[in-house]
């Protein structure tokens, strides 16, 4: 959409208000925006073309150059724990259930986790993606203590010979403190259990939250220590910008993102294309 | 807070002497940058700038001994007026079963909210729902509604996923007819405003059950795509009001400011937790407070 413009007010303009109708934020579409005017040609002839990959280059820069390195090799121990974690409604379950179905399909033994003992039905529906995936579901009866179902869980993962073990838990709001603390327990139930685990924890985020995306990343990565991030429904017209905030302040990578309900709808996160369809 | 930032930028305005109708735009500059930082949309941002401008560029504000009290209160004015004034009644005024639809995307909080509604219908203004569980696709979806209805002891559709959300709906209408339910309430799969084919069973079930009101159940913690979602439906489908859920977090709710612009009718009820009782109308001056900080 930028083809063939000159380098001036008009179009740098224009980018601008395209990040922040992708939710990339005031402060960090600033940041970009300084970024891009450093480098405006000196005869300023060039075409908007090159303003746009020149963008594109820095946001990818802004993704990359924040990670930090995984600390483990994925799935280089056993079972290899999985933790979900984030608010209500941003797609935790059906996640678990995509990733589910992906690890069996490679062959590995995989069960699953319904930590989610409050909401209605929380379990039922865990226990439908596992038919769909193929895998076996931990559970107990609704309004169980959550770390009681995860105690379960990490026995019957060893016990099982299990490869990859997926837990679910409640939708919750990072502001309500007791919520956040029933999480710490979960996570010191699981180390308990196997010293080094869970060795990934995924905060679930929805590309159509906004700003408060940063908030809820902020809380659960100090509250938790989130690893990884994965992105949902990007199959809508969100951008979900506002991870370039989050990975930028934070260094938390996504790893993942969802593309949709079906259980083929999760892929790897890929930063180039990621920007490419920011701009689309 | 954006009501901290114009108090300091008031303060260094009176610092340079008189305030005047170009140091005004730093005052509105805050705004924007408040506003944008609160998820309200750009072109939203733009034309309530416009209107604070017209509103703030008069003597009250500029003779005032206190401008940024004067600024400040145009402002919220100006918000609470585009959020709709005071809080409205939902209108339930058709012959009896009133049929209510609650549509949206995905895990914005319908069937928790039609929940709500009903207890909310039942025990404040003495109404007898029936509810319909229309989700067929989500895993345990039709479920998770029995267990809540059953929760506030309310009669609910037994819904079969093998049939069509349509003949669900028409046989629930049926079936509530017989009980003499004078409430009709319907929840819908989410789904986005993209999606052709589930924007089109909306409009379906619409034409076989025309509910009197088709209300859009929204996350308060949408960002700028807040409007393609609320054009979309309004456009496609038509929305009689509007639902906010989650309030209960910490975002500033900007969305509501968005959608109420494009969609243009009344924001009616506050989700404000994820119990059934935690459910109130909606008030413009509350969301006001809470984007100003
Ligand atoms: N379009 C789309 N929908 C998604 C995606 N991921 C999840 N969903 C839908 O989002 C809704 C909520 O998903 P859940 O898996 O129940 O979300 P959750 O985080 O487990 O919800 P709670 O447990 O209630 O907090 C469901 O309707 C899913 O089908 C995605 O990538 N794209
Ligand atoms: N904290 C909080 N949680 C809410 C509120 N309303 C709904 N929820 C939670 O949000 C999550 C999603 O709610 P659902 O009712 O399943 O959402 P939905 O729109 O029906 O989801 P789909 O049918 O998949 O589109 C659940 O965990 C609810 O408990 C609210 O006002 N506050
Ligand atoms: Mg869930
Ligand atoms: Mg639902």
């Amino acid at each position: 959409i930028f083809q063939n413009r000159q380098w001036d007010e008009k179009s740098l303009d224009e980018m601008e208000e395209s990040l922040i109708m992708a939710d990339v934020g005031v402060k960090a579409t600033d940041k970009l925006m300084q970024t891009l005017r450093r480098q405006k040609p000196a005869d300023g002839e060039d075409l908007g073309q090159e303003m746009s990959a020149k963008l594109q280059t820095a946001m990818v820069d802004m993704l990359r150059g924040s990670v930090t390195a995984p600390k483990l090799a994925p799935l280089s121990a056993r079972p290899w724990v999985i933790l979900f974690l984030g608010v209500n409604g941003v797609g935790k379950t059906t996640t678990i259930g995509k990733l589910a179905a992906q690890h069996r399909n490679d062959g590995k033994k995989v069960l699953l986790v319904a930590g989610d003992t409050f909401r209605a039905a929380a379990s039922e529906q865990l226990d439908a993606w596992g038919k769909r995936a193929g895998v076996d579901v931990v559970k107990h009866k609704a309004g169980a203590d959550p770390s009681a179902v995860v105690f379960d869980g990490m026995q019957a993962a060893k016990s099982r010979n299990v490869d990859v073990l997926l837990i679910d838990t409640a939708g919750r709001l990072h502001t309500k403190v007791h919520l956040i603390e029933e999480l710490k327990k979960i996570r010191r139930v699981i180390a308990r259990e196997q010293p080094g685990a869970p060795h990934e924890t995924l905060l679930v985020l929805d590309a159509t939250t906004g700003q408060n995306g940063l908030q809820q990343a902020r809380v659960f990565k100090e509250s938790t220590d989130i690893s990884g991030i994965v992105l949902t429904k990007l199959d809508g017209t969100a951008k979900g910008g506002v991870i370039i905030s989050i990975q930028e302040e934070l260094g938390v990578p996504v790893q993942y993102i969802g593309v949709g309900e079906d259980v083929e709808d999760l892929q790897p996160f890929d930063a180039e294309s990621f920007v490419q369809a920011l701009f689309e | 807070s954006l009501t901290d930032k114009l108090e300091l930028t008031f303060k260094r305005l009176r610092g340079q002497g008189k305030i005047t109708e170009s140091n005004i735009d730093d005052a509105l500059r805050d705004v924007r940058l408040g506003l944008l930082e609160a998820d309200v949309h750009l072109k939203v941002v733009r034309s309530f700038l416009d209107a604070v401008k017209a509103k703030a560029m008069g003597k009250e504000v500029l003779l005032s001994l206190t401008p940024e009290q004067q600024f400040i209160g145009v402002v919220r004015d100006e918000l609470v007026e585009l959020l709709g004034g005071d809080y409205q009644e939902l209108d339930l005024k058709t012959a009896p079963p009133v049929v209510i639809m609650l549509v949206g995307l995905q895990g914005s909080g319908k069937t928790t909210t039609l929940a709500k509604l009903a207890r909310y219908l039942k025990n404040e203004k003495k109404r007898t729902p029936y509810l319909v569980p229309a989700d067929i696709y989500r895993p345990a979806a039709i479920e998770q509604l029995k267990i809540l209805a059953k929760e506030l002891d309310l009669p609910v559709y037994d819904s079969n996923p093998e049939t069509s959300p349509v003949t669900i709906c028409r046989q629930a209408l049926d079936e509530a007819k017989k009980k003499f339910c004078d409430v009709l309430l319907i929840d819908t799969a989410g789904r986005l405003h993209i999606d052709e084919e589930l924007m089109a069973e909306l409009s379906a079930i619409k034409a076989a059950v025309n509910p009197h009101q088709i209300l859009f159940v929204a996350d308060s913690m949408t960002g700028q795509d807040a409007v393609n979602q609320a054009l979309g439906f309004d456009g496609k489908l038509g929305v009689s009001g509007v639902i906010l859920t989650k309030l209960d977090g910490d975002s500033r709710g900007g969305a509501a400011l968005s959608i109420r612009q494009m969609v243009g009718k009344p924001i009616l009820f506050s989700g404000v937790g994820e119990k059934l009782d935690a459910f109130e109308p909606f008030y413009p001056d509350r969301l006001a407070s809470r984007i100003l900080g």
